[in-house]
């Protein structure tokens, strides 16, 4: 007998590819939290940006972009912004 | 809770119009759910909801996949679930009130394919699945036992007992929406010049799939949409076909739904036998989302209501399923902060869903109107202990943490001190001693933890504060070891270690832009508020004056 093989990972026909940071600018943009479009620099820092979504998820402040953080991001959820930015 | 700034409507009598259905539920499941999520709020408000088949209704419903008609795109299975509109004039055109469900998403009761019999002796009930027949188990419906082809389920447990049964849904049953009346298909059907023996999403760009209900659509323009068959997969390429079991993946047989492939570990299947080459799948289908409970969060939105920070409020932004829904206390605050509470009898559905709320969650919001802290007009005081706002009124107090903006109470102030007088007039936090000084007229008194402190209540001539001066209304910690206490229109320094006063000067001459004849004053981390009315004063530690605003508005997110 041989081991079982993994299959490799598929990138789906309709399916977005993204990486977890990609689909965290886009989660920080969509709900309000991040205005790109007001920043004329692009070196922005995410931290204080990342501390006040988890402060109105109620998650660990951490302005980091860690596990929980993006676990949360990827969470079903409602589609009206949590900050009128 | 939060609102949009307030914005609600301007009459109570409102009407809905459901514009389009969803292929996972019987259209009568789906009408069920949203008169039931309409519910939620019309039994805590004065507001009513009726239904409309006809016109512009205040709250348009329907489903639609990623671009819908309105600037803000579904995004496919997760994800984004649903999004609505607040009322308010001329939003968007007349988008204001709004509700729009992503029909990407599986739609159920939240407990699983949600399967509404039609004719049969069941009277229209679900089905149970698994049930057995003839003595083998079934997970969904079958055409076992027919000679026709028809698929049915039993609607309980065990058909060979029980002997109810009724027909899944299909499209030789029934179709929705279109304009064909919920007419069945009609196989072989032509359009634009091709026949077509089932259901297809040809002509669309949404993805749906329709058919003819009548031979020939290039002619009679007559359609309807077909209902997602039980077990079809959701989503993907291939939303509302079936699995063909086996499917092929990278050179791999595959003879149920599998995980392979997918660094999400979704559950999936090819709808024809070779992945490889067509590349037509979906999801399977799991518990899915209970429409009501999505619906019911939407139309808080309809209705004024923005997002909670409280887990456990309907109005918290992400999804959870909760099989005994109850409303929390935080959205009967935020929905009657709106519209007031349900006029009558104590006896109406409202009084019961209320009364489990403050039965279960004694120390939050209750829907009596002098219980929101949004209704409160001026507070006996505020205070700023262990980093969180204490609003006081009336022998209450709410404690509000600004970074979470999450709001906890009425507490009974006799909770957390309990030989604190009910009125109070001002207070603060000795942060290095960790006690808690309260003042009520000319009396104060000092907390460790909940414990008073030996030999309190004193009078406030103890601490060199004179006798013309009724009440203290002010505290501001200085440094390590002072604090500054605002009584008439004078300031004392009184110093904690001493135990005396070492400076008296006017409120004037210290603080500049505000007012000196303030309800409370007190301080917030580094920051100093005079509350006057319905506004108050944020300055810095240099006494300057940085901003300006509404006490519940700015400060409270009412």
């Amino acid at each position: 007998f041989s081991a079982p093989s993994t299959p490799p990972l598929e990138t789906f026909p309709g399916e977005p590819d993204m990486t977890d940071t990609e689909m965290a600018m886009s989660y920080l943009q969509r709900f309000g939290y991040l205005n790109l479009k007001k920043t004329s620099n692009a070196m922005i820092s995410l931290k204080s940006t990342i501390t006040r979504m988890q402060q109105t998820l109620g998650l660990p402040e951490t302005g980091e972009l860690d596990e929980t953080t993006i676990s949360a991001m990827k969470q079903p959820r409602c589609g009206v912004p949590d900050v009128l930015n | 809770y939060k609102t949009f700034d307030d914005e609600k409507w301007s009459h109570t009598d409102l009407t809905y119009s459901i514009v389009s259905y969803t292929p996972d539920l019987d259209p009568l499941v789906v009408d069920d759910a949203f008169a039931r999520a309409f519910k939620v709020w019309s039994d805590v408000t004065p507001l009513t909801f009726t239904k409309i088949n006809n016109g512009e209704a205040d709250i348009m419903v329907q489903f639609g996949r990623e671009w819908h008609g309105d600037p803000y795109p579904f995004d496919g299975m997760d994800g984004l679930l649903a999004h609505a509109y607040p009322p308010g004039e001329n939003l968007y055109g007349k988008l204001h009130g709004d509700a729009h469900f992503d029909d990407d998403e599986f739609w159920t009761l939240g407990k699983g394919p949600a399967v509404k019999t039609r004719f049969g002796n069941a009277d229209g009930a679900f089905c149970h699945f698994p049930f057995t027949f003839n003595g083998k188990t079934y997970k969904t419906c079958t055409a076992d036992g027919r000679e026709d082809g028809r698929i049915w389920c039993s609607t309980t447990a065990d058909y060979d007992n029980d002997k109810t049964f009724g027909f899944c849904p299909h499209e030789l049953l029934y179709t929705i929406g279109g304009n064909s009346d919920s007419s069945p298909c009609v196989f072989p059907f032509v359009f634009d010049g091709k026949n077509y023996d089932q259901c297809t999403s040809e002509g669309r760009q949404d993805g749906y799939r329709w058919c003819a209900t009548t031979r020939n659509f290039d002619v009679d323009k007559k359609y309807g949409f077909c209902p997602s068959p039980v077990n079809a997969v959701v989503s993907g390429n291939a939303d509302g076909e079936l699995c063909s079991f086996p499917f092929t993946f990278l050179g791999e047989r595959y003879d149920a739904c599998t995980t392979a492939g997918r660094p999400d570990e979704r559950s999936w299947c090819a709808t024809t036998s070779n992945f490889d080459k067509d590349k037509k799948w979906g999801f399977c289908p799991n518990a899915g989302y209970s429409l009501f409970l999505v619906a019911a969060h939407e139309f808080g939105h309809s209705l004024g209501l923005d997002h909670s920070s409280l887990k456990d409020a309907l109005m918290y932004p992400q999804y959870r399923y909760s099989e005994n829904f109850k409303l929390s206390g935080d959205d009967i605050a935020g929905i009657q902060h709106l519209y007031g509470s349900k006029p009558g009898p104590t006896s109406s559905p409202t009084s019961t869903t209320t009364a489990a709320v403050s039965t279960t969650v004694p120390s939050t919001t209750t829907i009596d109107p002098v219980a929101d802290i949004c209704k409160v007009n001026i507070f006996d005081a505020v205070a700023s202990i262990k980093k969180t706002f204490h609003f006081f009124k009336n022998g209450y107090v709410w404690k509000f943490t600004s970074a979470k903006k999450s709001i906890m109470g009425p507490i009974p102030i006799a909770k957390l001190w309990p030989k604190a007088p009910s009125k109070i007039d001002a207070a603060f936090e000795d942060i290095n001693r960790q006690k808690v000084y309260i003042f009520s007229g000319r009396s104060y008194w000092v907390f460790s933890g909940k414990s008073l402190e030996p030999g309190y209540p004193k009078d406030i001539s103890k601490l060199g504060i004179d006798t013309s001066i009724e009440r203290v209304f002010g505290a501001v910690m200085k440094g390590q070891r002072k604090v500054l206490l605002f009584g008439g229109q004078k300031i004392w320094r009184f110093d904690l270690m001493a135990q005396k006063v070492d400076r008296i000067s006017r409120i004037s001459q210290i603080f500049r832009h505000v007012p000196i004849n303030a309800d409370s004053v007190f301080m917030h981390k580094t920051s100093i508020y005079f509350l006057q009315e319905k506004y108050f004063w944020k300055m810095n530690r240099n006494y300057q004056v940085i901003f300006v605003g509404y006490i519940k508005r700015t400060l409270l997110n009412c």
